[in-house]
């Protein structure tokens, strides 16, 4: 079981958009696929057609389950979506609470961790959507990952924010027995402007190969996708967006799903 | 003195550009304007060229002089742009371990309006560039405005996180005095995409005279304003983007400055 979060804490960068297009390519009846909403703003949750602001079963249960003293356990949270092979554990706009709920107490940074040990096995690959926020739920899904995607935007304030992310990561790297590799994706670039290839040429001088080689493209058929409430993949499985995300699961190592 | 918040949980809508936009077309030699970066990624601090890595006199000062028992004081905090009549005051990191610091102690929701009660009459606006994450410090942020901006990228997604953003503000408004007034602004529209005019027609339907009745069109010039480290109506006055910022301040009984 693969596990993969996606984050930056810069918002606005394509989180969302990149975990439900990669999720979309990799699930199948063969091939098993959780996605995991960890933004109290419920982005992946209201994309599946759930809302945030009810939603009971979910990531914030397995906090509370640790907090009773239990060891956290989604099997009962998981919920099915409505494409073959793919599984959500949803948000919930109460995790919003979570960091001043557990204020400095220790060991609630392994909660996701203890909760992905419990279904190793049933999925082939497990994303993680993260908030674009620095807290006890980006702390979590970074002690969870096997690997972490860090879209960017191909413009100077995302590549300003970058810096603070990888120092973020070096921080959390102490606390992690594996090492954490990273992959900086460039996202929402648009070819017509001569900032955006400036930007890729700077992001790709100052990180050189944790830069993916390519990059996705602006397409707009993204936003048609999500008032449809699916991955694009299953809706124009040709789209300039869905190749490029085809060519990065290639790139690190995703086994994308028989047709 | 107006005090005017940006905000909105979805990430990536356009708040920090708002901010740096009306900040750029409000401050002049007879007209000041200080703006205060109240989210810990700091993306207002980097744009105006300084790291909210180091940065050591800034929003957070305010809460540890506070923790301390004293009054939120800015006056030493706040530093000169190269605008005139432009001041900033900065954010750092730290702003992040917020949350987790104070847990549930109470009364530190107000610390920010004490603080600008101290400059009163030393601005003509102040304005709040917020993060995409419900916690104390947004909570300070609403409850130091007088009004509030909402920016709204005009697609699904965001439609359905505004809903979210509008209960929290109700919550919030049980704990203020005076009516908070709020106004959705229509961001990022590409009048090119289907998706754009769909979302943006039933923005309206939802929230009908809630919302600004323009709206910011794509303007990729922010993309370069952004890399001079400049607001772009200093760069390029009659961008696209600018009228627009103009159009929506004189909606919202702001007096642009005498350029
Ligand atoms: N390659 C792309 N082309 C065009 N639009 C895109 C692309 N990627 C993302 N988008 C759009 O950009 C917006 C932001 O994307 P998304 O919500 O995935 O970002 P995020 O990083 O998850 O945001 P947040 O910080 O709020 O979690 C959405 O409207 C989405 O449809
Ligand atoms: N009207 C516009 N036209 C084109 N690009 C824009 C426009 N408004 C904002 N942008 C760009 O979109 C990106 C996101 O904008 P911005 O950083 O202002 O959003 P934000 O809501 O402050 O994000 P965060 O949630 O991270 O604080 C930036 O790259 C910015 O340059
Ligand atoms: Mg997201
Ligand atoms: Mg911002």
């Amino acid at each position: 079981m693969k596990v993969w979060a996606v984050a930056n804490q810069k918002g606005g960068v394509g989180k969302t958009t990149t975990t439900v297009t990669l999720g979309g390519l990799l699930s199948g009846p063969e091939q098993r696929v959780l996605l995991v909403d960890v933004d109290p703003h419920g982005s992946l949750t209201a994309y599946f057609g759930h809302d945030p602001e009810t939603a009971t079963r979910g990531v914030y249960e397995l906090f509370s389950q640790c907090a009773e003293g239990a060891t956290p356990d989604p099997t009962a949270l998981i919920r099915e979506s409505r494409f073959p092979g793919l599984d959500l554990l949803t948000a919930s706009t109460a995790l919003a609470t979570l960091d001043r709920q557990l204020g400095t107490r220790s060991g609630m940074g392994l909660v996701l961790r203890q909760a992905l040990e419990k279904v190793e096995g049933q999925y082939d690959y497990v994303l993680l959507d993260c908030p674009p926020m620095l807290g006890v739920l980006m702390v979590n899904a970074l002690a969870a990952c096997d690997e972490l995607l860090i879209p960017v935007q191909t413009e100077f304030l995302a590549l300003k924010g970058l810096e603070r992310m990888i120092n973020t990561l070096k921080m959390v790297q102490k606390s992690r027995k594996a090492e954490l590799k990273y992959r900086i994706i460039p996202t929402l670039f648009d070819r017509r402007t001569r900032a955006a290839h400036e930007a890729l040429a700077e992001l790709r001088r100052l990180y050189g190969d944790d830069v993916w080689p390519g990059v996705i493209p602006v397409d707009t058929k993204f936003r048609d996708a999500s008032s449809a409430g699916q991955p694009l993949c299953f809706m124009i499985p040709d789209a300039r967006g869905v190749l490029a995300y085809s060519d990065l699961l290639e790139a690190i190592g995703g086994r994308l799903s028989e047709p």
